[in-house]
């Protein structure tokens, strides 16, 4: 399992 | 001129408790609607956004929007020197580099101030989307302390699966296997021992446990946790703070190599 990171996600503003 | 007085300055205190582990520093933005934070620990798997309505402050004054960096270490030890039934103001001019915490014992003979540096952090604010999650458990924060903390010695991830029947927490490593699994409450008398599922379609998600460890801390703020999942999007574990505000934990997933 590899871990995902957050800004994969959310964009930034 | 920004004002802040809160009356129960345990609250503060709490909400340091809760961040500290995850953020070593972050912006406290503040308007005239309350106090707004939001940022990514350090390895950006996680997102914490915090919110406290001005109108949960026994006064709260904000002429303009100012944004505070704070390094959240210091902030904590300054916190450390207010007894919990303290009163607790927070105050600082316009674009000043620092701010001021002053505490007052509840019969006013003893008053404490505190002035901290002000640091100049980068404003990376990230856009969180509206989001109908496919399912949302609502439990008792301390049970789900527990259940995070013992999954944790079996593994370094947790895996939640969502059924209407309820959820499951999951964890396997070197000394074995550990499932952990809440059913949904019928009739519980207090409203925070209860278990409540709401299910738009099942969910399965892997999340690393120390992360969620760290988002417990936040445990003393909130008799029940609300956590809110959906297929391949971030968890979110959400604490009420009193009448006044929350604040939301959001991890990212674990996926299949």
């Amino acid at each position: 399992m590899s871990q995902t990171s957050i800004t994969s996600y959310f964009s930034k503003r | 001129m920004f004002e802040a007085r809160l009356v129960q300055s345990s609250i503060l205190k709490k909400v340091l408790e809760a961040i500290k582990d995850l953020l070593n520093e972050a912006t406290f933005d503040c308007s005239d609607s309350g106090i707004q934070l939001q940022a990514m620990d350090n390895s950006h798997v996680s997102l914490v956004s915090m919110n406290l309505r001005s109108d949960g402050f026994d006064k709260y004054r904000c002429d303009r929007n100012i944004s505070m960096g704070m390094n959240l270490g210091s902030m904590t030890k300054i916190l450390k020197c207010a007894a919990n039934e303290d009163v607790v103001t927070m105050k600082a001019q316009d674009n000043a580099d620092t701010v001021t915490f002053v505490f007052e014992s509840p019969n006013q003979e003893k008053v404490s101030d505190y002035e901290m540096k002000l640091m100049n952090l980068d404003q990376e604010h990230l856009g969180i989307p509206e989001t109908e999650y496919a399912c949302v458990v609502r439990l008792p924060a301390g049970e789900f302390a527990r259940i995070c903390r013992d999954l944790s010695q079996f593994g370094e991830s947790v895996v939640i699966s969502c059924t209407k029947e309820g959820v499951k927490f999951s964890s396997a490593g070197d000394i074995g296997s550990a499932n952990i699994k809440l059913a949904q409450t019928s009739n519980v008398d207090k409203e925070e021992l209860a278990v409540t599922v709401e299910m738009q379609e099942p969910v399965t998600l892997t999340f690393a446990s120390r992360y969620l460890n760290s988002f417990t801390k936040a445990t003393s703020l909130s008799n029940v946790v609300q956590l809110s999942m959906s297929p391949d999007v971030p968890l979110v574990v959400e604490y009420r703070i009193g009448e006044i505000g929350h604040i939301r934990y959001y991890l990212a997933p674990k996926i299949e190599d």
